[in-house]
């Protein structure tokens, strides 16, 4: 598998990232997040799922089937939206570590 | 959770960037996915679909289910705020889009996501999968490579050209009347690219960020989606008989082997259709069914026209465990969208006195597959005739990964003497099969609550 996927596997790992949102005033009611593409460095722009906006959107979701829709500004979503992405290690930057707080997901023997 | 950069520590896993702050530039769809998917999965069938993470017996309420179906082909475009460094514009490879089109069903695809999201990034970021492109309806894709909850919004990346995106992740898991269905649907990278340029197009601040976006390459986007899939994949059609249908697959150009409980009566009338090299549906009865009490379910139908253009395909001689197998059928959509290509290995060979009576695939297998070819993937030679996939009974899980077909060396012979002859003798001898090769059909072991297989 190497041999055939090893620039595809280079290209997946450095362009994936994982996109989190929550609230600035309650960081505490939740956190959404989901995976993303890095589709440019510089500046780095970013392509992610939209559900996780869902809760922030001013007019509720169902702005999101509203007549022919096709994108909204990023001000349909409210103030206090906050946004943070994160990658993997790339060859010239500081590496760091994130300490998650754990959803109710565990490891059971199997 | 907090995910404000944290001071480092000891590294349980691999070393990531810290968390960088980003603003959101739009939330954009794709017109064509959302139509598609409308017309795929809103009939009146639409109640039978879920897409929810959760698993089908797993409490979500109305109101948290409706808003993950509203956003389910919704993306967004972010702008990450720049971090004061060194500019990241040396870091990684330029990406590259795959057309519309471009890609065939049956090419290997490797998704890379991050189950469960932001949790534990240090264990689940970038995680790999890989699969095949299992069907297409314009930009809504489908693959067989398992996705996880968290994944969404992921890529799905293609070898050809080496790390060309092909898709975005839109919902890892899809259940169909309660069952797992075992394929991610995805949204081609092509066409909402172009929607987000479009899109920026309209918003003076940062229209000029449509310039960075990565544009496609490669082959030209006309190509018909229909006819890009491996040769050997046409000899699939789908077998409609009242209400019911199922898989098929020509055996010559008048005749079509599928299951028994697709075509269960001899003498009945049945449509067939195929969908490649051109959609034809032609009339067709069935001639050989075998019996309820058969261990193979297996009925032969004989077609009025000749199935042009349909390449018949090589059965296979001998069969080896490990092998890269493809079943190609048209589970879960039916006519609505052609047949899904799902791949695996050939997982075991169940012989009695040395001889093949039954092959197991880890294939995605669903309702609807029944009948279908199995195939090599690398000769495209003909392994065997879907005819079942598994559900343990006493939770009602649905397993289709663990499926079950008739290997042809059982049906070939018989097949070629009715052929030349039209003589059923051989074909009814599927219905004296001995009774270690019932046994091991019906699945008999001495606990009595090992799960069953059905389809």
């Amino acid at each position: 598998m190497r041999r055939q996927w090893g620039p595809t596997m280079r290209v997946a790992e450095q362009a994936g990232c994982v996109v989190s949102a929550s609230r600035a005033e309650q960081p505490e009611a939740g956190l959404w997040s989901c995976s993303g593409v890095i589709l440019s460095r510089n500046p780095v722009l970013v392509l992610c799922h939209g559900g996780i906006f869902t809760p922030f959107l001013r007019g509720g979701s169902g702005t999101l089937t509203a007549a022919g829709a096709t994108f909204l500004p990023g001000d349909s979503c409210g103030d206090d939206l906050r946004l943070h992405v994160q990658w993997g290690p790339t060859a010239a930057s500081p590496a760091g570590r994130s300490e998650q707080g754990r959803p109710g997901l565990f490891t059971p023997s199997c | 959770a907090d995910l404000e950069p944290c001071p480092a520590a000891q590294p349980r896993g691999r070393l990531l960037q810290t968390p960088r702050a980003a603003e959101l530039l739009l939330l954009l769809s794709c017109p064509a996915f959302r139509a598609h998917f409308a017309r795929l999965f809103g009939s009146e069938a639409a109640e039978q679909w879920r897409f929810a993470s959760a698993a089908p017996e797993e409490e979500v309420s109305g109101d948290e289910e409706e808003d993950q179906l509203r956003a389910l082909g919704w993306f967004a475009l972010l702008r990450v705020q720049p971090c004061g460094e060194a500019a990241e514009a040396a870091h990684g490879p330029a990406m590259t889009v795959a057309p519309l089109g471009a890609v065939a069903k049956g090419t290997p695809l490797l998704a890379c996501g991050s189950p469960f999201g932001a949790f534990c990034p240090d264990i689940f970021l970038n995680t790999l999968s890989r699969g095949v492109l299992s069907n297409a309806a314009g930009p809504l894709l489908l693959t067989d490579a398992r996705c996880l909850p968290g994944t969404e919004g992921g890529g799905v990346f293609a070898a050809r050209p080496a790390g060309s995106l092909v898709a975005l992740v839109a919902a890892p898991l899809c259940w169909k009347a309660r069952e797992w269905v075992g394929l991610t649907l995805l949204c081609a990278a092509g066409p909402l690219l172009r929607a987000a340029r479009a899109a920026l197009a309209h918003l003076p601040d940062i229209a000029a960020l449509a310039a960075l976006l990565p544009t496609e390459v490669g082959s030209p986007r006309s190509l018909p989606l229909r006819g890009l899939s491996p040769p050997w994949a046409a000899a699939a059609v789908l077998v409609e008989f009242g209400s019911v249908w199922g898989s098929g697959v020509a055996m010559a150009p008048r005749l079509v082997v599928t299951c028994r409980h697709v075509a269960p009566r001899e003498a009945a009338k049945v449509l067939v259709h195929s969908a490649n090299p051109k959609s034809v549906a032609i009339w067709g009865h069935v001639v050989f069914a075998t019996q309820e009490a058969s261990p193979y379910d297996i009925a032969v139908v004989s077609l009025e026209e000749d199935l042009d253009g349909v390449p018949i395909p090589k059965p296979v001689e001998h069969f080896h465990e490990g092998t890269a197998v493809s079943v190609v059928g048209f589970g879960v959509f039916g006519q609505a969208c052609g047949p899904s290509v799902t791949s695996g290995i050939l997982s075991a060979v169940v012989q009695v006195d040395n001889t093949p009576v039954m092959l197991q695939t880890t294939c995605a297998v669903h309702g609807g597959s029944s009948g279908g070819p199995l195939f090599s993937t690398h000769s495209g030679d003909l392994l065997g005739i879907v005819a079942s996939n598994t559900r343990d009974n006493n939770t009602g899980a649905t397993y289709p990964h663990l499926n079950f077909s008739i290997p042809i060396t059982v049906l070939q012979p018989a097949l070629q003497q009715y052929l030349q002859t039209g003589d059923l003798s051989g074909l009814r001898e599927l219905d004296r099969a001995a009774e270690p090769i019932r046994v091991v059909w019906r699945l008999q072991r001495p606990q009595p609550t090992v799960p069953r297989s059905k389809l």
